[in-house]
């Protein structure tokens, strides 16, 4: 565990954070893709079948649980509880998802660390996981303007990923064996996709926090 | 190590 590594899983817990309150509390999903919390809810389920028999750490293992909660009960909220679902747009909303998960499925199956089931089910949720957040920036951009927690969690969730980033950096200098190809290459796409909103999320919030954000 | 050892990241 590293600095890099703790602070990309705390920025990740509040990226949670911030969308289950803003759905609870604010009773609303608009401007929220539920392609992207499907997706997600995809990428942990699939990722952590381990949690039955790779036992790392409590800490994993935890994290693993709340992660898989998390994202199934932002799913549920959105897709069934009322007032939310009425505020869900499937016109706006509508990204063709089976386009971003047949590749990664393919692309799980061919370029894994092993040719075991869970090895490809696991490179296959890394892959997705990458391209996850896609949904919920078409939608951001169709929509021009982002509301101001939106653009919190869509930051914590693009930081999270580029912590981790500085985390493989760190182990790989300080670690003999450390050699982890599938995340650091599915990672640095993932980072890069956010780059065009953290440059308009940091514009944006030169100004003063609460401004929303917008996108060209 | 092996695959699954190496997985000790969330």
């Amino acid at each position: 565990m590293n600095i890099f590594r703790f602070l990309g899983d705390m920025s990740h817990i509040l990226s949670f954070v911030i969308l289950l309150l803003k759905i609870t509390q604010g009773k609303s999903a608009a401007g929220i893709s539920l392609r992207t919390q499907e997706l997600y809810m995809i990428v942990f389920c699939s990722r952590y079948l381990d949690l039955f028999w790779n036992f790392s750490s409590l800490y994993n293992s935890f994290l693993k649980v709340v992660f898989i909660a998390c994202s199934s009960a932002i799913v549920y909220i959105i897709r069934f509880k009322s007032p939310q679902k009425d505020t869900w747009n499937p016109e706006l909303d509508n990204f063709p998802i089976q386009y971003l998960i047949g590749p990664c499925a393919v692309a799980g199956l061919l370029i894994n660390q092993d040719w075991t089931p869970f090895e490809m089910i696991w490179a296959f949720s890394i892959y997705l996981e990458a391209v996850a957040i896609l949904p919920q920036l078409f939608l951001l951009q169709k929509q021009g303007e982002v509301e101001n927690l939106t653009s919190h969690y869509v930051a914590a969730l693009g930081a999270y990923r580029g912590l981790y980033l500085m985390n493989w950096v760190y182990r790989y200098f300080t670690e003999d064996d450390y050699l982890q190809r599938i995340v650091w290459f599915a990672g640095t796409v993932q980072t890069g996709l956010y780059i065009d909103f953290f440059y308009h999320y940091y514009q944006s919030k030169r100004g003063g926090l609460s401004r929303p954000v917008k996108l060209p | 190590c092996t695959a699954l050892e190496s997985k000790d990241e969330l």
